[in-house]
């Protein structure tokens, strides 16, 4: 199956 | 203070309606560029950036940064009052507590005047690098919103895969399996209604068509939509205004 991945893994905190 | 006058309510109307349910409280920043938001939904997959360029407005003024912290539940709210050629003044202090909007309609000499108030949100604002897309895929708003509907009737993800031909979604379910393709085509009377996919590489991702049939809230900004993805990053779905853009960013479902 797939897992969903979060926006957090791909985009840093400025 | 920022005072910004836009001369349609539509246009603010049809952005709200657009991401309020995915972002239901979030930061309008304010600064001389325009009225800017960086939201992510609840659960982290997706994230929502929204852009009013300061020339959509006129007169607009804010000489410092201004967040604004609306719910936008009851900016709706408030919203709801005005109607759609109205003329609408947002209005607030340096450091507000309040938003104060005034709806004007100039035939028949109506000023009617609310008040919203505002909260603190923590939201932390992500960097969002500049990225070289390998697809870039541009087609009709009402097309894709069907074929997300269409699809999520079957199951919860849907793979695109673009290749120099076109787009292929699809998605298999309980209930068996669904595939759309649209293949490159251009409509020389009617360019909205064109598709067109410029590659470098081809791509195959999947993703939640959950999030996807939200995003399709923001169908009566723009007549077209642009899809653009690479490998093992986020899709960016994104609806252009004349002054400003809504732009949606969503995690793949990859391999476990």
């Amino acid at each position: 199956g797939k897992q969903q991945t979060t926006i957090s893994s791909f985009f840093t905190p400025k | 203070m920022l005072e910004a006058r836009i001369e349609q309510a539509s246009v603010l109307k049809r952005v709200i309606e657009a991401i309020k349910d995915l972002v239901p409280d979030c930061n309008f920043d304010c600064n001389d560029t325009g009225i800017a938001l960086q939201a992510m939904d609840n659960s982290h997959v997706a994230l929502v950036a929204m852009l009013l360029r300061a020339d959509g407005f006129s007169p607009y003024r804010c000489d410092r940064n201004i967040a604004l912290g609306i719910n936008l539940n009851s900016l709706t709210k408030v919203l709801r009052c005005a109607q759609n050629e109205d003329m609408i003044t947002l209005k607030a202090d340096d450091a507000p507590d309040s938003l104060n909007l005034v709806f004007e309609n100039t035939e028949n000499e109506r000023i009617s005047e609310y008040d919203i108030k505002l909260m603190d949100i923590d939201q932390e604002h992500l960097g969002i690098p500049d990225t070289e897309y390998s697809a870039s895929i541009t087609l009709p708003t009402a097309e894709f919103q069907r074929i997300c509907r269409d699809l999520s009737q079957l199951s919860e993800s849907v793979a695109i895969e673009a290749t120099k031909e076109g787009v292929k979604f699809s998605c298999s379910g309980d209930i068996g399996n669904g595939s759309v393709t649209l293949r490159t085509h251009q409509n020389v009377d009617k360019p909205e209604l064109s598709t067109k996919v410029d590659l470098t590489e081809p791509v195959n991702l999947t993703f939640s068509l959950k999030y996807l049939v939200n995003f399709c809230k923001a169908s009566s900004l723009s007549q077209t939509v642009t899809l653009s993805l690479s490998n093992e990053v986020p899709l960016l779905v994104e609806y252009k205004m004349d002054n400003g853009y809504v732009r949606f960013y969503l995690a793949p479902k990859i391999d476990e």
